[in-house]
């Protein structure tokens, strides 16, 4: 199965 | 106060129709560099980050730095209704809950005043770094919007794959399968045309095609795109506004597990 990721993952919240 | 002039308004409607796609409100914001945006689709897969420099417009006077909410498509609907030779002012107060167009034509014989409402927008800011990407290709943005158009009838997902052969976009769908390759080409008569793969390693990465999709309706701002890949970030999807800045979208890929 392929899932999706989010970008809190890989950017940092300011 | 602060009031933004741009002689080429049209630039500002392609702008808008380039990002409403993907996030219905957004924060605007206002300093001495000059107009920005960061903003992220509803699911949090893909983010959206404007830049028109302060230099780019015709007069550009920003007294404070200043944050202000505003539902694109309501933008649109305002924005639809300057010509597109007009000339676009575009003002703002500080503690005023809306802000002013205004559209002159060219020959000055016709002005028009639009009042737009501001909204309470609640934005999530992410911390973007720099980063050194393991592939960059840079090709037409008509031809890769026609990939991903005809993709998108094909499958729910690209694989992006960059070799020293060129950049591969692959997918699959329930009727089949379809492969584009893409070979760089610089012999061309214009460098718009050009295609070029700059790979420090191969890269092979999976997107949803209904963003990358959405992406493209930033095409007629730029004859070029630019695409950033690296396995251990979101791809950078970029179309340059000439002599202004840019609009970068950014998405997470997808994962097998």
């Amino acid at each position: 199965d392929i899932f999706q990721e989010v970008l809190a993952g890989y950017f940092d919240s300011k | 106060m602060l009031e933004l002039r741009l002689v080429q308004g049209s630039l500002l409607k392609k702008v808008v129709d380039a990002i409403r796609d993907l996030v219905n409100d957004a924060s605007f914001d206002c300093s001495a560099t000059g107009f920005s945006l960061q903003a992220m689709d509803s699911s949090h897969v893909a983010l959206v980050a404007l830049l028109l420099r302060s230099e780019g417009f015709d007069h550009y006077r920003c007294d404070r730095n200043i944050s202000m909410g505003m539902n694109l498509n309501n933008m649109a609907k305002m924005l639809r209704c300057a010509g597109n030779d007009d000339i676009i002012t575009f003002k703002g107060d500080d503690g005023s809950d809306t802000v002013s167009f205004m559209f002159e034509s060219p020959t000055q014989d016709k002005i028009s005043d639009f009042e737009m409402k501001l909204m309470d927008i609640d934005s999530e800011r992410l911390g973007i770094p720099e980063a050194k990407y393991q592939a960059i290709v840079r090709m037409p943005s008509t031809e890769f919007a026609r990939i991903c158009k005809d993709l998108g009838s094909i499958g729910d997902t690209v694989v992006i794959s960059v070799t020293k052969e060129g950049v591969k976009f692959s997918t699959r769908g329930d009727i089949g399968s379809a492969n584009i390759v893409c070979r760089q080409n610089t012999d061309v008569d214009k460098p718009e045309q050009a295609t070029t793969v700059e790979m420090n390693d191969p890269v092979s990465l999976t997107f949803a095609l209904r963003y990358m999709n959405s992406f493209t309706k930033a095409t007629p701002l730029s004859n070029q795109v630019t695409i950033s890949l690296s396995s251990e970030l979101p791809v950078v999807v970029e179309y340059k506004i000439a002599e202004m800045g840019y609009v970068r979208f950014y998405l997470a890929p997808k994962i097998e597990e």
